[in-house]
């Protein structure tokens, strides 16, 4: 492991410098994060990018599972909408699950998530949507009752103007009243990626 | 009996708890 160089295709890094100062991450945690970038970009095709076949291989290990919220998680990492992830996408967008990135920026990054057809609101037929997708991947069953009693209620509670959907403005205020609706934002992980990836201290070029 | 109706889940918090959500996997080979 991490001893065959042979075939591997090096990938110009992004300046973590630049990185580190845009993002909560150190220029070592960068480096770090390079290594993860690397292994997870030449897991089907070792071309520096990430696809999205790769992106679900580093994190289900299962190429199949192709899903509503990693599909739409994805698409938000693909920032330039290449259908691939650069260094720098994957840097800025992990970011955001910074356990000291600004709540304003997981807010917008989650409503972004939700807003399935991008049309600057989160609508009840995409919240039924993803109910129905949670539903399957759970394998739980629901009533159809059930279920709109739950979209109701949610819509009671998130859209006071009662226009049938969610706005930005709508959306923050409802988060804020429900913080735990954050959660997956947020990857304590990242607050320690050079210990997660030790081998970056390698191929370091900084001394810090 | 407080009174109080039940709490019911909001649909976020049932979207939240899909694993697809989760990106710990990057993390944790």
């Amino acid at each position: 492991m991490g001893c065959f160089h042979s075939k591997v295709r090096e990938i110009p890094m992004e300046d973590p410098f630049a990185l580190a100062s845009e993002t909560a991450f150190s220029v070592s945690d960068v480096e770090a994060l390079y290594e993860l970038f690397k292994n997870i970009s030449r897991s089907v095709t070792d071309d520096g990018l990430i696809s999205k076949e790769e992106f679900q291989l580093a994190i289900f290990n299962n190429k199949k599972k192709e899903n509503l919220f990693t599909s739409r998680i994805f698409d938000l990492f693909d920032v330039k909408k290449k259908g691939v992830i650069d260094f720098g996408d994957f840097v800025r967008a992990l970011n955001v699950f910074h356990p000291s990135a600004p709540m304003e920026v997981k807010i917008e990054f989650s409503f972004k998530l939700y807003d399935l057809d991008n049309t600057g609101f989160i609508e009840r037929h995409e919240v039924k949507q993803m109910i129905n997708a949670l539903l399957c991947e759970a394998e739980i069953k629901l009533s159809e009752e059930t279920i709109e009693t739950i979209i109701n209620k949610t819509f009671m509670d998130a859209d006071p103007n009662q226009d049938g959907k969610i706005d930005k403005y709508e959306w923050k205020n409802f988060v804020y009243e429900n913080p735990s609706l954050l959660k997956v934002m947020t990857l304590p992980y990242l607050r320690d990626v050079t210990t997660a990836f030790p081998s970056f201290v390698f191929h370091s070029k900084v001394e810090d | 009996n407080s009174g109080s109706s039940p709490a019911i889940i909001n649909a976020f918090q049932l979207i939240g708890m899909s694993s697809c959500l989760d990106l710990s996997g990057f993390f944790e080979k």
